[in-house]
């Protein structure tokens, strides 16, 4: 189920943030690709990415949020996160995503997509986790 | 004078959300 309040969005998806790499190099939150990704979780000996497909998008408790329900990984976990409408999410070969891109652009200047049903997002899960 | 500030470096994977799939074993 859904946690009971959604998680308000951080300051490093503020356009210019400065973001490091798992090794190292440092990139704008607005130039990372998603190969970005997959090289730092290939680096990081904690960190595996998973591909988190939407499967539903539905109303969340206050107006201005939404309550997404993923299918993660190989086993398709069912997974929900309740977050504000403009939280973003990276999807696969797409980039920057969010339920609602206009507010998300309006707030942080983070050029966004609009996240629909079957986009596959990129998540972490903890490697060694089965 | 301005001091220059250091600006924020966040880690890559604070910009992933960390879904934990349930354990099926």
């Amino acid at each position: 189920s859904a946690s009971s309040s959604p998680v308000a969005l951080p300051p490093f998806f503020m356009r210019g943030s400065i973001i490091q790499l798992a090794d190292g190099e440092l990139k704008r939150v607005e130039d990372l690709k998603t190969e970005d990704f997959i090289q730092s979780a290939e680096i990081s000996s904690e960190l595996k990415i998973d591909s988190s497909t939407v499967e539903r998008i539905d109303s969340g408790q206050s107006p201005n949020a939404v309550v997404i329900q993923f299918s993660v990984g190989e086993l398709k976990a069912q997974v929900c996160v309740e977050v504000l409408v403009e939280y973003p999410f990276f999807v696969f070969g797409q980039g920057w995503s969010s339920c609602c891109p206009d507010r998300t652009t309006q707030l942080f200047e983070l050029s966004c997509a609009k996240l629909c049903v079957g986009d596959v997002c990129v998540s972490l899960t903890l490697r060694g986790m089965r | 004078n301005v001091e220059p500030r250091s600006v924020p470096v966040f880690p890559w994977h604070s910009l992933v959300p960390f879904l934990a799939p349930t354990q099926s074993d």
